[in-house]
């Protein structure tokens, strides 16, 4: 399954 | 946090204090796209939605989502203002800045909605910043090819953002060796956004390194 994108970057 | 991250940071932040600096000092709107300026801040509300949700990755990466999408409407509220301080300057801005950006907004609406993490709001809205960011400098770069010249501030602005996510690629080759993680999205974006800005990138090493005119083709 897709990772959880946990977007840390600008 | 490396140090090709935190330059490409800089180097974004760098890029917007140049644009404030160049439409304050020189008082003059002449040869900056409104169309890009405003794509960026579509760019920077559609990917920090985060900051609503309040689960904030860190001090730093809030404190930056707030200046970016402060500054950039900034620059659209300067860039709006020249309509009754310069009035002409104001619709030559509207003249020569004709690029359409109905296809960009709906060639990456299309990429957000068929290449994205996860079919939520606020992975689609993610992605569609991350393919509008790839791509919202065109305006300004279609508008610079079309007057042939520009201010030296305005193009360094361009050098300073397409530096920006250049510096992004190396940052991510680092974490994929150090942190095993990638982000094949934000990558792809990269690379086109590095791509477009490569014919330019082209131009600014002639005309700023090599001291040449930049006689744009």
């Amino acid at each position: 399954g897709e990772e959880t994108m946990s977007h840390d970057e600008l | 946090m490396n140090p090709f991250r935190i330059l490409g940071d800089l180097s974004h932040l760098a890029s917007i204090l140049v644009l404030i600096f160049n439409i304050k000092s020189t008082n003059t709107i002449e040869g900056i796209s409104i169309k890009t300026q405003v794509l960026y801040v579509l760019v920077f509300l559609t990917r920090y939605l985060d900051l609503f949700s309040f689960r904030l990755v860190s001090f730093y990466n809030t404190i930056m989502k707030l200046f970016f999408i402060s500054s950039s409407i900034y620059v659209v509220v300067l860039l709006q203002r020249s309509k009754t301080t310069q009035a002409v300057a104001y619709k030559t801005m509207l003249l020569t800045d004709t690029f359409k950006v109905q296809y960009i907004l709906l060639g990456t609406l299309i990429a957000a909605f068929v290449i994205n993490h996860k079919f939520t709001f606020v992975e689609i809205a993610w992605s569609f910043s991350v393919w509008l960011e790839s791509v919202a400098i065109l305006p300004q770069l279609f508008m610079l090819s079309k007057s042939g010249k520009s201010k030296s501030l305005t193009v360094h602005y361009i050098f300073a953002l397409g530096l920006y996510r250049t510096l992004y690629i190396p940052n991510w080759i680092w974490r994929y060796h150090t942190e095993g993680v990638i982000d094949k999205i934000a990558l792809a974006a990269g690379i086109i956004q590095t791509l477009v800005y490569s014919d330019f990138f082209y131009l600014y090493y002639k005309k700023v390194i090599k001291r040449s005119a930049l006689n744009l083709p």
